[in-house]
């Protein structure tokens, strides 16, 4: 038997337009995620520890192939307050989703066929980052969604005390700047896809702050923090022909 | 120019 219940089906929202459906690992010790988009430039890595559901119940390793594209229709009516849970029993082939909103006491319920999908296991290897930057996570959804209305990517110099977010496009350029308490070990400019950063953005509303950690010719990490869990997205860097 | 990369180079799929 396996059973889950989420508080925070806003997780959902932020991976749908990465990955359209994935394999959720669930064990004993928690439920997690790791796919790769379309493009082959962005890896989206879940883990949600058991501590952080309640209740959490897993008596055996399952794999259950969801697709995201429905799930976020199902919690986007739901709206914000509801919560998500999970159950399985001893038949793989089909799971259950019941959304309960706790002010109204409604609930909904669905079974669901489990998908069969072909996915590749990754291996992501363990990175020294030349910087690690934590911000606001609002203020870097500002700043890439402002950013990304006239321009395509944008080029992040970091500083020992500031991060520049500067880009430029047909109508011009554009910069932010916004300063911060982190470490460096030096220097460093590299540009990434503003479209992608937008993406992986609509993951502010699991955590305050979010950290960036970034190194020239390595794929870039942006991490959120959740309860019990974080929610990680890696970007290939631009390399120089 | 710079030209972007796929995942493929640093992560590995067995």
């Amino acid at each position: 038997l396996f059973h889950a219940r989420f508080e925070q089906a806003g997780l959902v929202d932020a991976i749908k337009d990465l990955i359209q459906d994935s394999d959720f690992h669930c064990r004993d010790s928690g439920i997690a995620l790791r796919n790769m988009d379309n493009s082959q430039v962005a890896v989206v890595v879940i883990l949600l520890e058991a501590g952080g559901f309640l209740p959490y119940h897993c008596d055996r390793r399952l794999n259950l192939g969801i697709s995201l594209t429905s799930l976020t229709k199902i919690v986007h009516y739901a709206g914000d307050e509801a919560t998500l849970a999970l159950k399985a029993n001893d038949n793989p082939d089909t799971f259950n989703l019941v959304l309960e909103c706790l002010q109204t006491g409604c609930i909904i319920k669905y079974d669901i066929k489990s998908r069969d999908i072909d996915q590749e296991h990754l291996e992501i290897p363990k990175t020294d980052y030349a910087a690690t930057i934590t911000i606001p996570s609002a203020e870097f959804q500002r700043i890439c969604r402002n950013l990304s209305q006239l321009l395509e990517s944008v080029a992040n110099e970091a500083s020992e005390e500031r991060i520049k977010f500067s880009s430029s496009g047909d109508i011009g350029s554009g910069s932010a700047t916004l300063r911060h308490n982190s470490d460096l070990t030096g220097p460093i400019a590299l540009t990434i896809s503003l479209k992608y950063l937008v993406n992986f953005s609509k993951a502010t509303a699991l955590s305050y702050s979010v950290t960036l950690s970034l190194s020239s010719e390595v794929p870039q990490l942006v991490e959120y923090k959740v309860e019990s869990g974080f929610a990680r997205f890696y970007f290939a860097p631009q390399i120089g022909e | 120019g710079k030209k972007q990369t796929t995942l493929g180079r640093f992560f590995t799929l067995p």
